[in-house]
């Protein structure tokens, strides 16, 4: 069985608003290793990956492998009921046809509980490789937030260069045009404000901003975002929390 | 869209 216990109930909350977006059913695969979930969305161009590690639970008993097929909108109709200070508790038999979540206050003095009917769901794992990026960016995520959605008011694509000037964001609408280029840019006070850029080769790569946009409902997670490319290869976003981490992947558009 | 690819293209089935 499982019995997983967050202290807090918005780690969960804020993943789920995070992918629930992109992808409507997804099963969430429980292990010794913690929670894990990868799933597409209906027209196989992102896929989100998310691992909740068992040290980031104050309790996490796991016997063997149980995976919870879950409708997100569903859940998040649930996590509502969880304040996110409460301490959230998850349930579930080895073979479970439902998810018990049980949020109980710091004063102790109430307990909701929750049943969350589950799915069958036959989910495609993709094999991701490991893979050497030409160009890793590590920078705030209200920044590449702000980059994103101001293009995609201008053109659905954007264009990311990276150089040793460094990283450039460009697109070309009806309207006009728009760039923004972030140069390396280190903070040694508070890292998560500064820009750092690892270059081992130029890239260039273009991407549909919608996407992107999606991506950054995950900024509340981390105050920096990893953004890893490659030319001709699928981009990977990365927001990394304290015990865990919630990735997207976004293949790019060529030959337009 | 045009030249939009999958990440079928990239990535294997497991």
């Amino acid at each position: 069985m499982l019995e997983a216990r967050l202290e807090q109930s918005s780690v969960l909350k804020k993943v789920v608003d995070a992918i629930k977006d992109l992808v409507q059913d997804c099963n969430f695969d429980c292990n010794d290793s913690g929670i894990q979930l990868q799933a597409m969305d209906n027209s196989h161009v992102a896929l989100v990956a998310m691992h909740l590690k068992t040290e980031g639970f104050a309790l996490y008993r796991c016997d063997r492998n149980i995976a919870l097929g879950i409708n997100l909108v569903s859940l998040q109709k649930v996590l509502r009921a969880a304040q996110n200070e409460d301490v959230m508790t998850l349930k579930a038999e080895d073979s479970p046809d439902a998810l018990s979540l049980v949020f109980e206050n710091s004063e102790n003095d109430r307990i909701s509980e929750y049943d969350l009917k589950l799915m069958d769901i036959d989910q495609e794992h993709l094999g991701i490789p490991e893979t050497e990026y030409g160009a890793t960016v590590k920078m705030p995520s209200a920044e590449f937030q702000r980059i994103c959605r101001d293009l995609s008011l201008l053109s659905e694509s954007v264009a990311i260069e990276a150089t040793k000037e460094g990283i450039k964001f460009s697109c070309t609408g009806d309207i006009g045009k728009g760039a923004v280029t972030l140069r390396q840019n280190p903070n040694v006070e508070k890292p998560e404000l500064g820009t750092t850029i690892e270059l081992q080769e130029p890239v260039a790569l273009t991407f549909s901003l919608k996407y992107l946009v999606n991506f950054c409902k995950a900024s509340g997670l981390s105050n920096t975002v990893t953004i890893s490319l490659s030319n001709e290869v699928p981009l990977l976003i990365e927001y990394e929390m304290e015990h865990g981490y919630v990735r997207f992947y976004l293949a790019p558009k060529i030959g337009d | 869209p045009s030249g939009q690819k999958t990440l079928l293209s990239f990535f294997g089935l497991k």
